[in-house]
Parts: C-alpha cells; sequence; structure tokens
C-alpha cells in the first residue's frame, strides 16, 4: 500500500489555501468568470494559482501548466467513490506532481446506548462517552476506460483524525505516474472510514478534485496556443453550436474552384448561341435584338454536345462573325 | 496610429478573447495587450532598431541596388513575454497554461 507522507511543501500548503472552507467568500469578482456551476474549491484554487502564475512566471521547468480534474460521484456497497477521468492530459505533459484534495471533518461515532444489565429494576442506562473518532483511510484503484472491474488498488492512506474540517492535500504522484504509465486514466477514490455512508451522499462544493501540475513540453512549439485554445473556424458563419466537436466546421457553404466550364477556342460570346431555358420554339434573333444593352448578363452555357448542335441549325441565323470599322479592316487587308 | 514613429518599432494592440470568439472558454484574462511590430527597417539603420548583422547588410546591398529584388529587414518582435491563461478544457475542468511569446516586448529589425 502507498503511505504517502503530508508534504509541507504539497501545492495547497504551498498555496496557503489548507483551511479554507468556504469557496464563496473567496472567489469575488472571479465566480463571474467561473460562470455559475464553477463556484466550487477547486475554481478557488485554480484560481488562485492563476494569479500566482500571473505574477510571476515559473521559472524553466517549473511546470507551464495545471490541469484540475472535478469527480463524477458515484455509489457503490453503499459507499461514495468518486471518479477522476484524467484523459485530457495532453502526451506532451510530464506530470510533476500530482496532488489530491478532500474536505474532511472529524467523525465523531455516534454515542449510542449500551443494554445494561437488568440488575436491578428501572437503572438508568449510562449512555457510553463516544470512542475517539474513527480513523479514515483513503483508497485510490485505477482502471482503464469502460472496464466493469473496481480497477487496480494503487494506493492506500491512513487519515489522520482532523481537529476540525478543514481542506487537506495528499501527494498521490507516484500513483498518477504509474497508472498514466500503465494506460489507466481513470482513477477512484474512496474516502473510507469502515461505517456504512448515512444515506446517498450528494455532490457538494466540498467534493474531493486532483490537481496535476505538468510540464508541457510542446508549449513552445509554433501556435502551441491554438492547439488548446482554438476550437472552431473564427471565419465559422455563426456561433458554434457548444457541443460540435471542436475544429468540425457546419458551415452550409461549399467552396467551389472556379474552372472554365469549356474549352475557350472559339470567339464566340458566351451565351449569345444559346435559347433562354423558357423559349419552347426556336426563333431567330436579328442583330438588333442581340444586343438590347450593351451590359448582357451572361447564361449559363450549355454543354459542348448541344452547343454543336445548336450551333449548326443555328449558324446560318446568328452566327456572330466580330465587326471593326473599315480602317481596321484595311490595315488587316493590307497585313 | 497615424503619428506613429516611422521606424521599427512597438505599436499598441488590446487583444480581446471575445473579439475572437475564445471567451466561452476563457476564464482569465479576458484580454490582454499584445502590442505588435511595425515601421521601416530602411538603411542607415538607427540602433534603436538593433539590426541583426545580417539586417545591417541585406539593407546596404538593397540601398547600393545592385542586386534587383532584394527587400527590406522586416520589423518583428525581438524580445516576448509569456501570458497564463486560465481556460475550461473540454471536460469543462480548469486549466492553467502558461504560454510563451504572447506579447512583445521590443522590436527589431531582421
Amino acid at each position: 500500500s502507498h503511505t504517502a507522507p503530508v508534504q509541507s511543501n504539497t501545492p495547497a500548503a504551498a498555496d496557503n489555501l489548507v483551511g479554507y472552507k468556504d469557496p464563496q467568500r473567496f472567489l469575488g469578482d472571479a465566480a463571474a468568470a467561473l460562470g455559475p456551476g464553477a463556484q466550487d474549491m477547486v475554481a478557488v484554487h485554480m484560481l488562485r494559482l492563476y494569479e500566482k502564475y500571473s505574477r510571476r512566471s515559473p521559472r524553466p521547468g517549473a511546470g507551464n501548466t495545471v490541469r484540475s480534474f472535478r469527480p463524477t460521484l458515484e455509489v457503490i456497497n453503499q459507499k461514495a467513490v468518486y471518479f477522476f477521468n484524467l484523459t485530457s492530459m495532453q502526451d506532451s505533459e510530464m506530470i510533476l506532481t500530482a496532488t489530491f484534495h478532500f474536505y474532511s471533518e472529524p467523525r465523531w461515532p455516534q454515542a449510542h446506548e449500551v443494554p445494561c444489565k437488568q440488575r436491578a429494576k428501572n437503572t438508568s442506562c449510562r449512555l457510553l462517552p463516544p470512542g475517539p473518532p474513527s480513523r479514515q483511510h483513503l483508497l485510490f484503484r485505477s482502471l482503464s476506460q469502460n472496464t466493469a472491474t473496481q480497477g487496480l488498488l494503487r494506493g492506500a492512506m491512513a487519515l489522520a483524525p482532523p481537529p476540525r474540517g478543514l481542506w487537506q492535500a495528499k501527494d498521490i504522484s507516484s500513483m498518477v505516474k504509474a497508472a498514466r504509465r500503465d494506460g489507466e486514466l481513470l482513477l477512484s477514490a474512496q474516502l473510507d472510514s469502515g461505517e456504512k455512508d448515512h444515506g446517498v451522499p450528494r455532490p457538494s462544493p466540498h467534493a474531493p478534485y486532483i490537481l496535476i501540475y505538468a510540464n508541457d513540453l510542446a508549449i513552445s512549439e509554433p501556435n502551441s496556443v491554438a492547439v488548446t485554445l482554438q476550437r472552431y473556424d473564427p471565419f465559422q458563419a455563426g456561433d458554434p453550436d457548444p457541443g460540435t466537436a471542436p475544429n468540425s466546421s457546419t458551415d452550409p457553404r461549399v467552396r467551389r474552384a472556379t474552372q472554365a466550364t469549356g474549352p475557350l477556342q472559339d470567339n464566340e460570346l458566351p451565351g449569345l448561341d444559346e435559347r433562354p431555358a423558357h423559349a419552347s420554339h426556336t426563333q431567330h434573333y436579328h442583330k438588333q435584338e442581340l444586343w438590347p444593352s450593351p451590359f448582357r448578363a451572361l447564361k449559363p452555357r450549355a454543354g459542348r454536345k448541344d452547343r454543336r448542335k445548336k450551333g449548326q441549325d443555328l449558324f446560318v441565323a446568328s452566327s456572330q462573325m466580330l465587326h471593326f470599322d473599315e480602317k481596321t479592316m484595311q490595315k488587316a487587308r493590307r497585313k | 496610429q497615424w503619428d506613429e514613429p516611422r521606424v521599427c518599432s512597438r505599436r499598441y494592440l488590446k487583444v480581446d478573447f471575445a473579439d475572437i470568439g475564445w471567451n466561452e472558454w476563457i476564464i482569465s484574462p479576458k484580454s490582454f495587450d499584445a502590442y505588435y511590430c511595425a515601421g521601416a527597417c530602411e538603411f542607415p539603420m538607427p540602433k534603436i532598431v538593433r539590426p541583426s548583422n545580417h539586417a545591417t547588410i541585406q539593407s546596404i546591398v538593397r540601398a547600393v541596388g545592385i542586386v534587383p529584388g532584394i527587400p527590406e529587414p522586416c520589423c518583428v518582435p525581438d524580445k516576448m513575454n509569456s501570458l497564463g491563461v486560465l481556460f475550461l478544457d473540454e471536460n469543462r475542468n480548469v486549466v492553467l497554461k502558461v504560454y510563451p511569446n504572447m506579447s512583445v516586448e521590443t522590436c527589431a529589425c531582421r
């Protein structure tokens, strides 16, 4: 089993968050930044780290990334088990430290009646004074995605009962590194005190969370900011549906290459030898009708086959030679 | 912007993540001073544009005009600063990353 000492240099202690009870009080205006659903202790902690990193850039190699992981709560055999999905970690992120943060209160066992001996009638039964607070154990298991087992036990820690309710941090770096090495990026944590949990535990702002301090080796690559923050094509029409996968383009517009529809050998003006689509009978155009105004809207050109067919029977009536003025014609004849 | 100096120098630019559509997942900062570099790197270049030796040679060759088509050296960022960004990843977990080279401290001709 793994009994990680509570290092005094665990990040929580360094971030003087230990003992923080009420995240709401701490958030202040940052609460708006986080949105309504995220005003819990992990948000407070991350904002604290953001302020620290913004004041003083981290030393090279001291880690340029901190990832937080909120749990999903499940009840298994009447015990609260917290599951952490660590799959959002990037391969380029080298884990430096991983810490497990949890809120614990002293658990005094309920004073309970002891069946007193019936030596004499109506002797009052004494209540046993409550014993020492029960010891809790932290059990960590890791499992790969979608396996039904409870997972491999990665570590267990005995917890000294706290004198009062407070947040604590435990270093779980070696467990997380071993689980990642084995490709098991689903971690479960169970606070076990040996007693059954009274009532179904509900998600609370006191839910535990994991922080992973890492050094992203790819962050100095060109365009690293786009890898994690560019989530859709900025030129996409309208707002992206938040549900779509990042970088998906639901843009209805279809890009078309503009290529010429047919060979440009003839010097016919496009659209002049076509019949308008609605004309049912073939009418012969006279010259002045063909040019009602200097700018004609070009009509879509028919395919080459029907153009040749149409071209034959229309050639006599409306084949268009370009007309030049007399002077140009004389020059041409001379040449 | 009009009374900006002609020579290569740092110009003010504030980037608001809402303008580029990233504000949905970026918690903090909402905007930051990124700056940019612009201006001439023509011969003779003043010391303030901190030209590299190559840029000095290139601007002389261009000024002399022996080789046609040689462009002026470019005015680019020289010293840059990193920026810590707090954002939500695809699983809506809070992530902090410190990105290098996000804002311009000084410009130079290269």
